[in-house]
């Protein structure tokens, strides 16, 4: 009935009891707490006839047809399993029989791996969905967010806004989102939460406080733009794709989190080679 | 011939490959030229490390590679009792507390470093949601989890046996791993 909680030296999580969401992260070095509600979430995708104010969604244009998404969750918590070890933790999530989520924490890592896993994304309902995982979080971040723009510049982004020239908003969620390279992160005074992927993503800061990542689209209409078909891949059997990666998530202050993030993104892009080879000898032999 | 790799990653420089807005026979071109080229880099690679490892006239085996570890597939780790895992760095800096994770089958095994001492493990159960691919599914029942520590531009080889019911208690610091399971909540959709 309590609040599971699972921790390394560095980072301490602690789950819902009653949702089974990640609701606490806590710098345990730092002591640096934030409040955060992690779930799982799909935007329906706009329909209509591609003229410019029903644009559909497709390949070429991400176009959700409300601003809210809808929440993908099962009823009482998420929560299936926790692997506990010294070595490494696990906290084992099924939102949705779509929708699973493994959280670890490895022994001396600084960060926490949210290795989720989406698809087949549903099609009997005829709806196109695009679906993200996002961080709402206590942090006042004042409309800003950063993104990278190709794994080192890291550029500044403001809620319905363009630098050099004045936005007319008309798609308060598209456009808002950004390309993710390989990290995004929203910060206040005293916090930053630095989400890292393994793969580019889009992403954005709709809220204060907020942090999400697009992982996965099946959509049933062309958009127009070129490729004449539905991004609806059907994968080899015909369902549709499941697609699988992972979030590295860090909490630090602002001042220390540059030097971090940028170590944790080189180590997973130029990720060590693992080879195998059967070996007969004995160690001694070997050594 | 190693050529290939690198154009297969010239043609993809079109924006459809990068933002996916490619017809889905295209897509499938892509992905095929990218796989041929890894596995012909994946050959070069294993010749070089062959090439560095050599002890005297004594060549290791080719080095096989696997492509599916992030679904707990690898037919080598799974298959053999007795395997080395090489682990190259092409970072410019040592790298400290990388883990694998590598699917196998056996209850225990005993993990040698480089330098001949044991290595902590701990072993966990693979699960429906961690295995959960169609297509070529591997038959490991659990992962081997353990650190690597990797010198730059350097590699380490670690090897693996599986353990006996002597070598378990003599000398394999496994740690312990507890689980607790919940009822797996039942959505309308399920």
């Amino acid at each position: 009935r309590e609040d599971i909680e699972i921790h390394n030296e560095h980072l301490s999580l602690i789950f819902d009891t009653t949702t089974g969401h990640l609701k606490t992260v806590t710098n345990l070095k730092n002591k640096l707490i934030l409040n955060v509600q992690q779930a799982f979430y799909w935007y329906n995708s706009s329909t209509g006839n591609n003229q410019d104010s029903t644009q559909r969604s497709g390949a070429y244009i991400f176009r959700p047809n409300g601003t809210e998404p809808f929440p993908i969750h099962t009823k009482g918590s998420v929560i299936t399993k926790v692997v506990t070890g010294a070595l490494v933790q696990e906290v084992h999530q099924v939102f949705s029989d779509w929708v699973t989520q493994v959280i670890r924490l490895y022994d001396g890592q600084l960060h926490a791996e949210l290795e989720w896993t989406v698809g087949p994304i549903p099609f009997k309902d005829s709806l196109g969905k695009e679906i993200i995982t996002r961080f709402d979080s206590d942090m006042q971040t004042d409309k800003k967010f950063y993104t990278d723009s190709n794994g080192r510049e890291i550029l500044e982004r403001e809620l319905n806004h363009r630098l050099t020239w004045k936005l007319n908003q008309t798609e308060p969620v598209a456009g808002n989102y950004y390309p993710v390279n390989s990290r995004i992160f929203i910060k206040d005074n005293s916090r930053q939460l630095t989400v890292l992927t393994d793969r580019s993503q889009g992403g954005a800061s709709l809220k204060d406080g907020s942090l999400e990542l697009m992982v996965h689209r099946r959509m049933f209409y062309d958009d127009n733009f070129g490729v004449g078909e539905a991004l609806n891949e059907t994968g080899v059997f015909g369902e549709g794709l499941v697609a699988r990666g992972k979030h590295y998530l860090m909490l630090e202050s602002p001042a220390d989190s540059s030097q971090l993030h940028r170590n944790l993104g080189e180590q997973l892009y130029m990720a060590p080679a693992v080879s195998f080879t059967p070996n007969t000898f004995s160690t001694q032999d070997w050594s | 011939s190693s050529q290939r790799f690198r154009e297969a990653m010239a043609v993809a420089q079109h924006h459809d490959a990068v933002s996916g807005t490619e017809k889905q026979h295209v897509a499938y071109d892509y992905a095929m030229r990218l796989h041929a080229g890894a596995v012909e880099c994946q050959e070069v690679v294993s010749h070089a490390l062959a090439g560095k490892m050599k002890k005297g006239s004594v060549e290791p085996p080719a080095a096989q590679f696997c492509a599916y570890l992030n679904v707990s597939i690898c037919p080598t780790t799974e298959e053999n009792d007795h395997f080395s895992v090489t682990v190259y760095n092409p970072l410019a800096r040592q790298v400290t507390g990388h883990y694998l994770r590598l699917p196998v089958n056996g209850q225990s095994y005993t993990v040698t470093a480089p330098n001949g001492k044991p290595v902590k493990t701990q072993m966990l159960k693979v699960t429906q949601q961690t295995a959960k691919v169609r297509g070529p599914r591997g038959n490991a029942t659990s992962e081997l989890v353990f650190p690597v520590t990797v010198e730059a531009l350097g590699y380490s080889t670690y090897l693996i046996s599986r353990a006996t019911r002597t070598t378990r208690s003599l000398f394999m610091p496994q740690a312990e791993t507890n689980v607790i399971s919940m009822a797996i909540p039942q959505s309308p959709r399920m």
